[in-house]
């Protein structure tokens, strides 16, 4: 099983926390951040890791492509093209590979899944997140998430979701729809989905550090004031996130990309 | 007395909350956040309030300069110099009425102090602060501080703290120096400069509910793993700044505007 995700989004709003934390792995050891300076130059870069995991019982060839320096804001503009430029370029591959002689054994390296990242401040989408997702929301699976989700009050939160979706709906920002729910599935099942597609968009807390309080071992964050449990669903949608990523519509996310966006590729370069 | 605060830095980084909290008043009381759209045009607008307030025994008529909408990272060039603009133009105001038949009127409207917010993302200062800082750290007292601290464990504060510290230090950047400890200061007086100096920059928690948990009443943020007291030093530098502003180093931010940076102005007014 190839999954290909990608995580856009400012510098600083928690990417490889998150994904260290979905896939329980450590993706980003030989990391380094660059000096402010380098930082800007260095931005449009995009950095591509690929790692063979095991989650949930599934076995996974996980690739993440990331953008180290996105939101410099003086070039969130280039780095959001390195993006969509990035998604192109496996759609083209894809592409050749399917025409040519062994299909058999195509690899399938395009982007099953883009998490967007949105900050927490709290008055809703900034222009800057509003052009990155556009440019983005016809090639690809676009799961918006709120970042660092552990800096809002629950009613902020609410607040915070409710603002969102009715921005993404006034510019016209097409996110990843969940599929219907099979009218035979079991009530647990219905209800479970309903939960996923009412916590839209998923509000996530990461953390690397594992605590242990009474025996028990679980990913935190310690604060003055009190330790957010970013797997537990009263502190964030974690759990949520990964269940549906992983286990729940792994299939759809690739049937998706197959069907929609790489068939709206495919025609756009037939036609030309 | 007359007072003259600028708030900079993004939009939904709590300085309106900050100043709130900082003077326990709600001057934002006819504050409208416009959508998205409009805050990308009306963003280089610099809102002024003022206000007479009494805090720790000191009368103030506070003046508060606030930029709605900086950070839509489309146009925070243009907000900055908005700032930097307004404060030349107090300064020629001043100059012009102290060159006047008035000067024993004079009302001292100059900014004498700059809060910039930095966000608490964790990996240091981004080229947009630095560019903001580096147009107004000679034009007026420069005192940045940590916005939202709340979302930074112990250890990511500290090392941020020292991190920050490290590259205004690397780009020049002339932040508000506290004056030397009077000699003949007693040692608890001494030790509590000492603190103060050691805090910098100040990472502040701001709120504007107040909760109330066994009879004691205080601003607080509720998230379902604890409370935060913005007003403990335990959990924000909250009291720290508010002390300095207001109690501790008033007079000296008033005569570090008049003798430094106004004096600047000044000169190079009379030499051109
Ligand atoms: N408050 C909060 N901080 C986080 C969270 N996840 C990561 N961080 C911190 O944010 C900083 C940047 O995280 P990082 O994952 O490197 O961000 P990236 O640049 O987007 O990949 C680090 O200090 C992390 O410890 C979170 O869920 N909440
Ligand atoms: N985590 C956290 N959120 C805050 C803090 N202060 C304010 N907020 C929240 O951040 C959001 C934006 O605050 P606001 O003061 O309007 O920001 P401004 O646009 O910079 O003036 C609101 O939802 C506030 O409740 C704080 O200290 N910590």
């Amino acid at each position: 099983f190839e999954f290909t995700l990608m995580v856009a989004g400012e510098s600083g709003l928690g990417k490889s926390t998150l994904v260290n934390t979905l896939f329980l792995a450590d993706l980003y050891q030989d990391r380094v951040i660059p000096p402010v300076e380098e930082r800007l130059t260095k931005t449009t870069g995009i950095q591509v890791r690929t790692a063979d995991i095991e989650e949930m019982g599934i076995k996974l060839r996980l690739t993440i492509v990331d953008t180290p320096g996105f939101g410099d804001a003086l070039n969130s503009e280039e780095t959001c093209q390195a993006l969509s430029d990035y998604i192109d370029v496996q759609f083209k591959k894809y592409f050749q590979d399917e025409s040519g002689l062994h299909r058999k054994s195509i690899v399938d390296n395009r982007v099953h899944c883009c998490l967007y990242f949105i900050p927490p401040y709290g008055h809703g989408l900034r222009m800057l997140d509003v052009a990155a997702m556009r440019k983005l929301h016809k090639k690809v699976n676009l799961v918006p998430v709120i970042a660092k989700s552990d800096s809002l009050t629950t009613t902020e939160l609410s607040r915070f979701k409710s603002q969102v979706l009715q921005e993404l709906k006034q510019h016209d920002i097409q996110i990843y729809q969940f599929p219907e729910c099979d009218p035979d599935e079991d009530e647990a099942f219905k209800k479970q989905d309903k939960e996923l597609k009412d916590s839209v968009p998923f509000a996530v807390s990461g953390s690397c550090q594992i605590l242990e309080v009474n025996g028990r071992r679980f990913r935190g964050r310690i604060y003055p004031w009190g330790v957010v449990e970013v797997e537990s669903p009263l502190h964030s949608d974690l759990q949520k996130l990964r269940s549906m990523l992983i286990e729940t519509h792994l299939a759809d996310l690739r049937d998706q990309t197959h069907e929609i966006h790489y068939e709206a590729f495919r025609s756009a370069c037939i036609t030309r």
